[in-house]
């Protein structure tokens, strides 16, 4: 995946069944993003695999604060690109146990 | 160390806690 300077990672294991998944983001490279980062921590949420999309999530995020409106591509392109390798490795376990 | 929280107006909640150690690039 591109290096956006937006990290998301697993927040807990993903026992590859539950929709629903903690996922942890955090700003790596503040000199990626064109706006201020409002927080110096990570922000940790949920996310529905299967019915959510990642950039109203990214959306969210932004109207909470978190983020400025110029950056809201980056967030949301981040955790899609997460969401994406989650999902890849899913279907590459559930083809291995096949 | 400390975590605070917020609540989106759709229901969703953000958990803000300290960056998993060592995984910052530039500070």
């Amino acid at each position: 995946a591109e290096d956006t300077g937006v990290r998301v990672e697993l927040a807990e294991e993903d026992d590859g069944k539950k929709p629903t998944i903690a996922l942890k983001l955090w700003v790596e490279d503040h000199k990626k993003l064109k706006g201020k980062y409002k927080e110096s921590g990570a922000i940790e949420f949920t996310f529905d695999l299967e019915k959510e999309v990642p950039e109203v999530v990214a959306q969210e995020m932004v109207e909470s604060g978190f983020f400025q409106e110029s950056d809201a591509k980056t967030v949301g392109k981040s955790i899609r690109d997460r969401v994406a390798l989650i999902k890849w490795r899913r279907g590459r376990t559930a083809a291995i146990v096949a | 160390s400390a975590t605070s929280q917020v609540v989106h107006s759709a229901g969703r909640r953000f958990i803000v806690s300290p960056v998993p150690e060592g995984r910052l690039k530039d500070q």
